[in-house]
């Protein structure tokens, strides 16, 4: 059997004409991510481990729909949800509502392990991070200007989008899956 | 949204996913990704991780269906995961996922999905579309 991985950096409209300036930059992380996690696993880390480090590896990439480049709520604030979960034992932990956590999947094995519940949310995960010390930056680390400017494509349309809907041009959308969120 | 599932030589299986949502989603949104069973779900049999439309996964609790399918009709992983995610709206939902015999599965009814995998036995792939 042996071990094995697979990651996923987010699914949606993503257009086949994607520039090479924006296809590039997500590829690297995907490789450099697989790379991280294969040497690891050939390391015997465990597979908690291994999905942890990876998942940091791409919260910390602006590119990416999660930690650093969040996409944005209709109020222009960054609100990161996360979970992990370990098979053998079913023990799980998930977060939500986060604005300053530099790595919510971290937290949330933290809530796993450190708590005797499954799910904290909003300002009760910000305070255990504060308890648990883990990095924690100011809101606007994680705001990039892409994500300004498709939240005032999406309200321009207004719409919510999936993570790689390409904002409509001029015309109004088509079909309904382009309004979808 | 980002997400990792994993198998390691011990035999353990764990997922892990995040995200930063939907663009223009009202404050206080919850979408699939914290919602065990929904977007990130592992027991003995298998590991998922999902994205696409939250609400729509939920919905449908993706994660959870897929262990469902193998535990109780006996289906190998990439058919189940095949399954779940043919039964979501199209254009909803991407999902990886590896099983317990150590396949992997990496399915979606969207576009594209940015995705990476790599197999014991030398097999990888990176892609999109």
């Amino acid at each position: 059997m042996g071990w094995a991985i697979a990651l996923h950096g987010g699914a949606g409209d993503i257009p086949r004409s994607l520039p090479p300036e924006r296809r590039e930059p997500r590829m690297a992380t995907l490789r450099r991510s697989l790379d991280l996690a294969v040497a690891a696993l050939q390391a015997g880390r465990t597979a908690l481990d291994v999905v942890e480090l990876v998942v940091r590896e791409l919260e910390n990439c602006p590119h990416f729909n999660a930690g650093k480049g969040s996409v944005l709520t209709s109020d222009g604030t960054v609100e990161m949800e996360a979970s992990i979960m370990d098979g053998n034992t079913m023990s799980c932990g998930a977060v939500s509502g986060l604005s300053t956590v530099v790595n919510a999947i971290s937290l949330s094995r933290l809530v796993m392990e450190k708590t005797p519940h499954i799910y904290l949310g909003f300002h009760g995960a910000e305070a255990f991070a504060r308890d648990q010390g883990v990095e924690t930056r100011d809101p606007s680390h994680f705001i990039t200007d892409e994500n300004i400017e498709r939240l005032r494509q999406a309200k321009q349309a207004n719409r919510v989008q999936i993570d790689y809907t390409q904002p409509m041009k001029a015309q109004p959308p088509t079909d309904d899956n382009s309004r979808i969120g | 949204t980002v997400g990792c599932v994993a198998i390691d030589s011990s035999g353990n299986l764990a997922t892990a996913t995040s995200t930063g949502g939907l663009v223009n989603k009202m404050a206080g949104r919850i979408g699939d990704t914290p919602i065990i069973g929904a977007g990130t779900y592992a027991n003995p049999l298998c590991a998922v991780s999902a994205t696409g439309k939250g609400e729509s996964i939920i919905r449908h609790t993706v994660a959870r269906d897929v262990a469902v399918l193998m535990e109780h009709r006996g289906l190998p992983l990439k058919e189940a995961a095949a399954r779940v995610v043919a039964d979501v709206p199209r254009g909803d939902v991407g999902l990886v996922a590896v099983s317990a015999a150590g396949e992997v599965s990496m399915v979606y009814n969207t576009a594209g999905m940015f995705r990476a995998c790599a197999t014991e036995d030398g097999y990888s792939e990176v892609g999109i579309w």
